[in-house]
């Protein structure tokens, strides 16, 4: 998976980390001080969709193949997470009771052309 | 090629960053976290006490919740012969979500000769017994039946037997970092098996 440069056109991963601090929320939220809020962005051009380490699974590949035929019916190749991994979380509820839960599939670690 | 920013097929165009991006991380988080909005925090709990609390916690312990409820401050008396300890518990954060077990963390004194301490629930029953030998002190932690946890608040008494006086909140060494405290451990509720047709 690619992540986005400046000037990177094609699907890839965009970094956007949160600071808690920032929008306000580090009162309630103990833990951790702020979280990464990536995405997935950029195009999926025919001939990158399917090559190994893009495809988001072998359906898609068929379907790039599919496209890459120009077999009509080809539908859109999007730019999407294809790996994601749990977020903890340390908070305080309206009740000022601590919660810890781990929250899965939470940050997107890798994209890829659906 | 020339598509506009997005994807057409998912129909969700990438907000630039921003105030946008912002409100959308702000949603996706509190959606995970099964909250309509942000808690407004109104009983501040000493920093120290969320610390020591912390230690305790199952540290890498696998996906599931903890809550982890304080005793109300002030005195740890009622006026009344039994002492008792009061906690505001938080419903487990999501319907599909069960709370497994339950424990009571009390900082006590070393006590002067061999007693038992005994915590007795709201109608009166024993839920919890432990001795504690003489010059034993220190954080000691009491099973609960998870059942409790769902009520909205919990009083629990603590009588000493063996003590000079059956007053067991005598025995507790109450500090900013030493507030008595419930933990209790959630885990998602066992799903029926679904079977997938093809």
């Amino acid at each position: 998976s690619l992540r986005c440069a400046p000037d990177s056109a094609l699907c890839c991963l965009q970094d956007y980390y949160v600071d808690f601090r920032n929008i306000g929320w580090h009162d309630w939220i103990i833990k951790p001080e702020g979280y990464q809020l990536n995405y997935c962005v950029g195009q999926c051009p025919l001939h990158v969709a399917g090559s190994p380490g893009m495809a988001a699974s072998f359906h898609s590949a068929v379907l790039n193949l599919v496209k890459a035929n120009s077999i009509a019916g080809a539908g859109h190749a999007c730019c999407v997470p294809t790996h994601r991994r749990p977020l903890s979380v340390l908070y305080f509820d309206r009740g000022s009771n601590i919660v810890k839960t781990d929250i899965p599939d939470m940050i997107v670690e890798a994209c890829g052309c659906s | 090629g020339g598509m506009a920013m997005g994807c057409p097929g998912c129909g969700v165009p990438t907000p630039a960053p921003g105030p946008a991006l912002l409100e959308l991380a702000k949603r996706q988080l509190l959606d995970r976290l099964h909250l309509s909005e942000r808690p407004n925090v109104t009983r501040a709990v000493p920093r120290a006490a969320v610390a020591s609390a912390l230690r305790r916690l199952h540290p890498g312990r696998a996906q599931g919740y903890e809550i982890v409820s304080f005793a109300e401050t002030g005195p740890y008396t009622t006026g009344t012969l039994v002492p008792e300890l009061r906690f505001e518990l938080s419903q487990a954060p999501a319907r599909d979500v069960e709370i497994v077990e339950a424990q009571l963390w009390l900082p006590l004194r070393a006590p002067g000769a061999n007693v038992t301490l005994q915590v007795m629930g709201p109608d009166g029953t024993a839920l919890s017994t432990r001795r504690l030998a003489a010059g034993t002190g220190g954080w000691l932690t009491f099973s609960l039946p998870p059942g409790l946890h769902g009520l909205p608040s919990l009083h629990l008494a603590l009588l000493c037997h063996g003590c000079t006086h059956p007053d067991g909140t005598r025995l507790l060494s109450p500090g900013p970092a030493r507030r008595p405290f419930v933990v209790a451990r959630a885990q998602a509720r066992a799903r029926g098996r679904r079977v997938g047709k093809r």
